[in-house]
């Protein structure tokens, strides 16, 4: 995946089952922004592997101030990138079991 | 402060707290 700047990781272990997990991001590179970035630390949220999408989460960041508009394609490219890691490990799995 | 700070948005939760500084990069 594209260093983007931004970090998104698993905020707790998956359990290959839920379809709701605990992600965290945070901002490891501020100049990869192009917008001014107000250091807001970690921020972790839920994610529905199964009914939502990044872009309504990168959208709901900036609606709530963490990052500006013009970086909301960044912040949701971060989250798409993991997202489909931890699907990909979980079919992974799910084949290898099969 | 280091506490974490909750900030709720279109019925999502966002809780934020300090990253480690291991964790961060040059900045």
């Amino acid at each position: 995946a594209e260093d983007t700047g931004v970090r998104v990781e698993l905020a707790e272990e998956d359990d290959g089952k839920k379809s709701s997990i605990a992600l965290r991001l945070w901002v490891e590179d501020q100049k990869k922004l192009k917008g001014k970035y107000k250091d807001s630390g970690a921020i972790e949220f839920s994610f529905d592997l199964e009914t939502e999408v990044p872009e309504s989460i990168a959208q709901e960041m900036v609606d709530s101030g963490f990052f500006l508009e013009i970086d909301v394609k960044i912040v949701s490219k971060s989250i798409r990138d993991r997202v489909s890691l931890i699907k990909w490990r979980r079919q992974r799995i799910v084949s290898g079991c099969n | 402060s280091s506490a974490a700070q909750v900030v709720h948005s279109a019925g999502r939760r966002f809780i934020v707290s300090p990253v480690p500084e291991s964790r961060l990069k040059d900045q």
